[in-house]
């Protein structure tokens, strides 16, 4: 179940009869790396790789489990603890809202999340709330053109609330609302205000947050803030097609006392999955 | 007193902790502090210095130094270049090269200088929109092809463009694209060869945590750049990518983004962001 190199650093213990403190402790530190590598939170990294010594260390494998089988899966059970659970999506009538930083993939994924549901039989419409960012009405019409969904956005007007009351009762009939809101990070405190705006005339049943798999240590801060105004329901990772490993959703998801909803790898609308925990988790080892 | 490896384990690691927790890559963070402690060890310290202040002064010099690396001075490079002197920005998906190119364009006009701006983002929707957007509010002329154009193309045109009109910078935007896809990067290389840069600019967001080192390892091997432009420094970042670029290239960085708006640009210094990044 464990990615490439991890595979290796547990071949190296294969023989081991039992498990000693030092081979335990060197195996820890090999998946400390690979956990800081991928970019999951230092301090829980940390909080981690201390469980997954002492459980390896006290832990007897169970009958017929060999010690070196038993730490791998210490790690996963530790991993699946996190993440494990995938977001219950339901498919019928709901409002979803879509947060982010800046640059994130909101607005792709809005439209891959459109044709999500459109597949599943369902009648999306799309909102354009970013009033901020220049060419962001035509970005999001085009993508929702090219795909046959419904599209309501007022290109001239710089109030989110308003297109939102002119907006919503447009598009009552549709089964599910998507919202795409503007970029924006913890320390805009305008732009936290507006988003707690459009929560309150929205009420959506989803707040997903789209966090770049690419993201550092800032996830923690950032799902933190996002959580706290507005309560987020759901992380969605987008970017998951380059070299980035996205453990910040590791932390997005704890802060958040969400789950990982779907992950984005590509820039078209049909580059949107369902989330997988075990496939995540390996590539996370890798 | 001579400095020996147990007295300074534990204070390396504090600091390689408080690197690592400022999105400084993992395979830098491990290089720097290695380095430090081949330097240390055997060296001197003063009877009244305490171990971990050698080791924090160590740590600042050597980050100085990687950032340092190669320091240019944007200014001087444009106005002693041949005109049209053509700048193309590189990096991947959503980093803020549209946005870096309007805020370059802007801090040039208020220089006095003539620029154009080519919309080489061919591909993405919206994307000239956004462009054009941000040539109109800047009073400067866009060169732009229909979406689905060749990028090349749109590019070549614009330096003609600008030499016929005396011109002094074509500023060239491309897509976002993906370090791994090899088409995409092939086609990067293509719009360089059919119209030479006289300056790569890779755009990358100081969010951005160990990949940063993967993106710009790739892209500079790809289209070898110059320098850097590090956006998004206001998302609270203490902006460790600066340091992984900055050591696995070899090349300055010379602006930082610090917000949204035009103005939002400043001239990198190294010392106000090693000082950030220690505290
Ligand atoms: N390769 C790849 N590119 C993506 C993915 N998701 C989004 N992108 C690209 O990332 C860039 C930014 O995407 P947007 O959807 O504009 O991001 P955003 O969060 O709406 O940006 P703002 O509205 O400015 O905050 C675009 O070039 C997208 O095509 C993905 O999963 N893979
Ligand atoms: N807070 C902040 N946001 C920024 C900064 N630079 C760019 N942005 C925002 O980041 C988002 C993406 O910027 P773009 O300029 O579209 O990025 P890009 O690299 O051209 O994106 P693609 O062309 O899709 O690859 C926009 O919402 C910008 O306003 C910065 O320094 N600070
Ligand atoms: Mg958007
Ligand atoms: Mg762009």
């Amino acid at each position: 179940k464990l990615g490439g190199s991890l595979q290796n650093v547990l071949k190296r213990i294969a023989g081991a009869g039992r498990i000693d403190e030092r081979t335990v402790s060197e195996l820890v530190k090999d998946i400390q790396r690979a956990l800081l590598q991928a970019d999951v939170n230092v301090k829980l990294v940390m909080k981690l790789s201390k469980r997954i010594k002492e459980r390896s260390l006290k832990e007897k494998p169970p009958a017929g489990i060999n010690p070196r089988e038993h730490v791998v899966h210490i790690v996963y059970q530790e991993l699946i603890d996190i993440i494990g659970r995938s977001s219950d999506i339901k498919l019928g009538k709901q409002t979803i809202m879509m947060v982010g930083l800046q640059g994130g993939g909101k607005t792709t994924t809005t439209v891959k999340l459109a044709r999500y549901f459109q597949r599943k039989g369902l009648k999306p419409a799309v909102i354009c709330v970013d009033t901020f960012r220049p060419g962001a009405y035509e970005q999001l019409k085009t993508l929702c053109e090219r795909i046959h969904v419904a599209f309501y956005g007022e290109a001239g007007n710089s109030n989110a609330v308003e297109i939102l009351k002119h907006g919503l009762p447009q598009i009552e009939k549709y089964d599910v609302k998507i919202i795409d809101t503007a970029g924006r990070h913890a320390l805009e405190s305008e732009l936290i205000q507006e988003m707690e705006d459009i929560y309150e005339i929205v009420k959506p049943d989803h707040k997903f947050l789209v966090l770049d798999a690419a993201m550092g240590q800032q996830a923690s801060e950032q799902a933190k803030a996002f959580n706290n105004s507005i309560g987020i329901t759901g992380i969605i990772i987008s970017k998951l097609d380059g070299t980035a490993k996205g453990g910040g959703a590791l932390s997005a998801v704890s802060e958040t006392d969400s789950s990982i909803a779907f992950i984005g790898a590509g820039e078209t609308p049909e580059d949107l999955e369902k989330f997988e925990p075990d496939r995540f988790i390996s590539r996370l080892l890798g | 007193l001579i400095i020996d490896e147990k007295s300074i384990e534990k204070p390396l690691w504090d600091l390689e902790i408080a690197l690592l927790e400022s999105d400084v890559a993992i395979d830098v963070a491990d290089e720097i502090i290695a380095t430090i402690k081949t330097n240390l060890i055997g060296s001197k310290r003063k009877i009244q210095q305490k171990s971990k202040s050698v080791v924090e002064q160590a740590l600042e010099d050597a980050l100085l130094k990687v950032v340092s690396v190669n320091q240019l001075n944007f200014d001087e490079i444009i106005s002693k270049a041949k005109k049209p002197v053509h700048i193309v920005f590189i990096g991947v998906n959503g980093t803020g090269k549209t946005t870096t190119i309007a805020k370059i364009a802007n801090r040039l006009k208020k220089q006095n200088y003539s620029v154009v701006i080519a919309a080489g983002d061919t591909f993405r929707a919206g994307a000239i929109d956004q462009i054009e957007l941000h040539a109109n509010k800047l009073g400067l002329k866009l060169i732009k092809h229909q979406e689905g154009a060749d990028p090349a193309a749109v590019v070549f045109d614009s330096i003609e463009y600008a030499k016929a009109r005396h011109i002094d910078v074509v500023l060239s935007d491309t897509a976002g694209r993906m370090h791994t896809n090899i088409n995409l990067m092939d086609q990067l290389k293509k719009i360089c060869r059919v119209a030479p840069p006289d300056f790569v600019i890779f755009v990358d967001e100081a969010v951005a945590g160990n990949d940063a080192v993967e993106r710009a390892a790739l892209f500079n091997t790809t289209v070898p750049f110059d320098g850097c432009i590090l956006s998004k420094t206001d998302a609270d970042s203490k902006g460790g990518a600066a340091i992984s670029i900055a050591h696995t290239t070899g090349k300055p960085i010379l602006f930082l983004g610090v917000g949204q708006e035009y103005d939002d640009l400043i001239t990198f210094d190294p010392h106000w962001l090693v000082e950030r990044l220690l505290n």
